[in-house]
């Protein structure tokens, strides 16, 4: 791969922008999280407080750890904990003017990453697949 | 990308092979299948008959989706559901002999795409971060 070529390429180029992005909020109750991301589809989506800045991210897999009990699936606890209880935090972040290469690091571990601009504030995501669609187009040319 | 630098490289050479990855049968009740994937941590995974033949794919959004009533999820049904009823069927396939660009192609829509020899036997996995570890090692030499 001509590295060279993908060095023109950043981020906020093929980031998906906050405003498509689905997610859910600190304070909702693991009930609501589990509902969003069972309705739309995603394995996991990022976390915000009510003035958008990222807090993390939670997925189902998290979600449902939680409530397996020694017999069933505790669905009542649901209702009783928070997104913020369980959510994970730390997660490497990106900025749109990184270059695309720092994109490719991040996504060898992880199937998307928040961008987000010096304050904190949500700008959008980076997933494996622009990624991957971005090098195989790099490969045909 | 120097396409010619990566023909030589096959699915074989990069995927996981069948004795690690989890998977479950088509004849397993679905809260079977919703803990082995709970358990494992992986969002889907394989479905495999007796023989070891592939059947499908089986994850968490689909077997949530299924037991989601109009106002709880209804655990109860998983109790009376097989991973067959509600797998997914007709995925791409590759073989072991396969060019990884034909890998690169399907993980593009794909987290994982399985890998068959020609009597339908599962032979393992090819996943996103295998070939894009592959990627970043091709552009830095
Ligand atoms: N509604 C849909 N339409 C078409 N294809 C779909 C789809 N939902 C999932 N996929 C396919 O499945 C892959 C894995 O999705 P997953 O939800 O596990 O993992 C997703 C999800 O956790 C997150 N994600 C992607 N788009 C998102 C969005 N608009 N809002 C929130 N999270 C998103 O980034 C991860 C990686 O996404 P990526 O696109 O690389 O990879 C996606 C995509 O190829
Ligand atoms: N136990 C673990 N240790 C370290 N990292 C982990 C991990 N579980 C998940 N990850 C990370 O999270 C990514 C998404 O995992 P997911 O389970 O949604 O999606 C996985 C899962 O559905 C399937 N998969 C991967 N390895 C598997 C295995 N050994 N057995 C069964 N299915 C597997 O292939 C998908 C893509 O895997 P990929 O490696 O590209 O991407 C993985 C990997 O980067």
């Amino acid at each position: 791969i001509q590295a060279n070529q993908l060095t023109a390429v950043t981020v906020g180029d093929l980031m998906i922008s906050s405003e498509k992005v689905a997610h859910v909020q600190v304070n909702n109750p693991l009930e609501h999280a589990l509902l969003v991301l069972v309705k739309s589809g995603y394995s996991a989506v990022p976390v915000l407080d009510p003035s958008y800045r990222l807090q993390g991210t939670i997925g189902k897999t998290k979600i449902l750890n939680e409530i397996l009990g020694l017999e069933r699936f505790e669905m009542e606890k649901l209702a009783h904990m928070e997104v913020k209880d369980v959510m994970n935090e730390g997660l490497p972040c990106l900025k749109k003017e990184d270059n695309i290469m720092g994109g490719l690091n991040a996504v060898i571990d992880h199937p998307f990453v928040c961008v987000v601009d010096e304050e904190g504030y949500f700008d959008g995501i980076i997933t494996r697949r622009a990624i991957l669609k971005r090098l195989k187009k790099d490969i045909y040319t």
